[in-house]
Parts: structure tokens; C-alpha cells; sequence
């Protein structure tokens, strides 16, 4: 089975070039191992 | 009659010994596939989206019937001096971990129930850090990022990318939240109910590249997504992400193709088109919504917070809806509150 989270975070700008570099980061990688209950993002 | 009967002793045999023969084969060649692809991985190269027959062979095969006659066979009562034998070979085969199931091997009176345990107290702690969000499940991270673009795509595989609005369906409040913010600058969140509630002040923008509003005192808001495969040896119960408000339920009766890594490399839309429970609602960033995904082996998914929901329920060939049935959890506009960890839900099998 899978589980596909979709959730809103904040985003901030960097004024120069208005592209996002966004707030929330993610602590993970792809292929990782996770368990119920650890951080997936800050 | 008697030569020709003596001459029929060995079919049984002979066929039970090719049939496990035949199936040795398979499993040889799946395992030799899972160690390629492992050894890929590794190297960092992935393989990219490919149909092939035996997804479009999948198409034909009657995987619900398939889906529910291993309920039945896994609903089976198993003889008390046998299950701690049972559930250890079940252990060794699908690397669970059977020192943290919450009772002795021998409480569990089928492999639906060892399959749907609970683990012993402490033993998954959830971060306490209220700006972080937590992993629903325990699994493995097959993908995750930031949704952008107006299509709001989500990449399956390498070369396949599929809609977040066909995974969580029409009626979701994402498309809401998105005008909202688009065409309402002004718009404060009331208490959550009703249309205006829905959208929320801040904004999601599927428009890239994005314009950053410099006066703008509203904090802006990007879509993110994860997705966690579970393996069959896995704990397979789910838990809220964090503090979050269930306002709805949708359940999409679908397929069950099977969803592990060669499925998602061969079938189109595999998490669209595959029996689903979305719980959608809000967090303290705003939207969050949870898609629980089945599968053959594992086609139900049972909800803490909705006992009576039954899926994986016997197709009736009249009626092929593919419209999700869905159900707005009271008290309106605030729904089902949980806490960060809380239990929402459960897979299991058949």
C-alpha cells in the first residue's frame, strides 16, 4: 500500500529574482526509511 | 481400467512438483528483477515509465475477486499452537519486526489481525517540534516536493506524471483554496465552514513562475507533497501528520492493481485509478489532505475516526461509478480534530 501526503507550507522569496526558495524544508531523501512519528519537514 | 488407473499414480505429484517448480521460476526471476533495480537505485539510475504486457495483462485479470479471496484465506483462524510459527515465517519473509507487536504472537488468531497490530507503547515517538510535520506511516519515500505549475502534477515515475486533483477529486477543496487566494486578497479566515471558509488567506499559487507580491502582508504558501510506499512487513497503521481538522472523506472504490516498484514503473495513473480513502482538511499552514492507497494484497482501509466505512467491497457491474462517495465529517467547518500521532487509520489485508 502507499500513503501520499499533500499539504500547503510556507514559501518565502528571495526580492531579487521573486523565485521561490521555499521555508518548508523537507528532512528526508528519496529511498529513505521512515518511521510513524519521526520529521518528515520543518 | 486397472493398468490404465496404475498408470495415472504419478499425475498429482507430477503436477504439484511442476507447479511449485513453475513457481520457484517466478519467484527467482522477481527477485533477480528487485536485485536489478536495487542495484540501479544505487547507482542512482532510475528507470523510466514503461508499459509493458504484463500491466496491460493486469488489466484483464479480476484483481478485486483475486483481492478478496485473500481476505477470506487471511480471515482464516489459525490453530494457537501454530501462530507463533506462522507469523515468524511471515517475519522472516517480509522483515517485520515482531518485538514490538503490542501482544504475544499468540493473541493474534489470524494473520488479518498480526497483519493490523499495534506496536508496544513508546515504540514510535513522535517528534514533539510543533513546526515540523511528521510521517504518517512506516515505510519507504518514494517521492516528495513542491507541487508547482498550473496542472499541480505530481511525478509517479521518471517520464509519468499524474494530477493532484484526480487523486484527491473533484469536489476537493484544493481548486477552492487556490481561486480563493487568487481572486479574494481580503478574504480572513472565518470559523471553517461554508464556502467563504474555504478559502483560506494564504495563498497557494499553481501559477509559476511565481510573482512575488513585495507589499503583500499575507506569508505565501506553496502545495508539497510525499509519498511513502509501505511494504507488506511494514506497520500499517496511519497517523495524523500533525495537529490537524478532517472536514471530509472520500472514498474512490477504483482498482487494485498491485502498487510496488515495477507497478509503478508500467501503470498509468496507478494512485488514481486505484481503490483510495482521502481525508482532507486543514493544518496550521493550511491545507493538508492524506490519500491512503490500496492494493491487491492489501485492499482495505479501515478509518479510526469512521469505523463503519467498508472498502474493498464486491464491484456491482451496474454500477460502475467511478464518482468517489464522500461524507463532510461535523461539526461543520471544524470536522474530526486530531492531535499530532493520533491514530486516523488502518490497511489491511483482503
Amino acid at each position: 500500500s502507499t500513503v501520499v501526503l499533500v499539504f500547503q507550507a510556507p514559501l518565502s522569496r528571495s526580492p531579487e529574482n521573486g523565485e521561490s526558495s521555499s521555508d518548508f524544508k523537507f528532512l528526508v531523501q528519496r529511498g529513505d526509511r521512515v518511521r510513524a512519528g519521526e520529521a518528515l519537514g520543518r | 481400467g486397472s493398468s490404465k488407473g496404475n498408470g495415472d499414480w504419478f499425475l498429482l505429484p507430477g503436477a504439484t512438483v511442476a507447479t511449485l517448480l513453475m513457481l520457484g521460476v517466478l519467484h527467482g526471476r522477481r527477485m533477480y528483477e528487485d536485485m536489478k533495480v536495487g542495484e540501479a537505485h544505487e547507482k542512482g539510475i532510475e528507470f523510466e515509465f514503461q508499459p509493458d504486457a504484463k500491466s496491460a495483462f493486469l488489466r484483464l485479470l479480476p484483481l478485486r475477486s483475486i483481492s478478496r479471496c485473500w481476505g477470506v484465506l487471511t480471515s482464516v483462524e489459525i490453530p494457537v499452537s501454530l501462530r507463533s510459527r506462522v507469523y515468524g515465517a511471515w517475519a522472516r519473509a517480509f522483515h517485520s519486526n515482531l518485538e514490538e507487536a503490542a501482544l504475544p504472537l499468540e493473541e493474534y488468531a489470524t494473520l488479518q489481525d498480526f497483519f493490523v497490530r499495534t506496536l508496544k507503547e513508546g515504540s514510535r515517538p513522535i517528534d514533539p517540534d510543533p513546526q515540523c510535520l511528521v510521517s504518517p506511516v512506516d515505510g519507504t519515500v518514494l517521492r516528495f516536493g513542491e507541487i508547482k505549475g498550473a496542472g499541480a502534477m505530481i511525478e509517479q515515475v521518471k517520464g509519468f506524471s499524474y494530477s493532484v486533483f484526480s487523486l484527491l477529486g473533484a469536489t476537493s477543496f484544493l481548486p477552492t483554496i487556490a481561486k480563493g487566494d487568487m481572486q479574494d486578497e481580503s478574504s480572513e479566515p472565518e470559523n471553517v465552514s461554508g464556502e467563504k471558509s474555504r478559502k483560506s488567506w494564504w495563498s497557494i499559487s499553481f501559477a509559476s513562475p511565481k510573482v512575488w507580491n513585495p507589499y503583500s502582508s499575507r506569508p505565501m504558501k506553496g502545495l508539497f507533497y510525499c509519498v511513502i510506499y509501505l511494504k507488506p512487513g511494514d506497520y500499517h497503521r496511519v497517523h495524523a501528520p500533525a495537529d490537524w481538522n478532517i472536514l471530509a472523506r472520500r472514498h474512490f472504490s477504483g482498482r487494485l492493481y498491485p502498487v510496488n516498484e515495477r507497478a509503478t514503473r508500467t501503470i498509468r495513473n496507478l494512485y488514481v485509478e486505484n481503490e483510495r480513502v482521502v481525508l482532507e482538511g486543514l493544518w496550521q499552514e493550511g491545507f493538508m489532505a492524506l490519500a491512503a492507497v490500496g492494493a491487491t494484497n492489501i485492499g482495505s482501509i479501515e478509518l479510526s475516526i469512521e469505523p463503519e466505512l467498508r472498502t474493498n467491497q464486491a464491484k456491482k457491474k451496474f454500477l460502475h461509478s467511478e464518482r468517489p462517495e464522500e461524507r463532510l465529517y461535523e461539526p461543520d467547518g471544524v470536522g474530526r480534530t486530531l492531535k499530532k500521532g493520533d491514530e486516523v487509520a488502518a490497511f489491511n489485508m483482503g
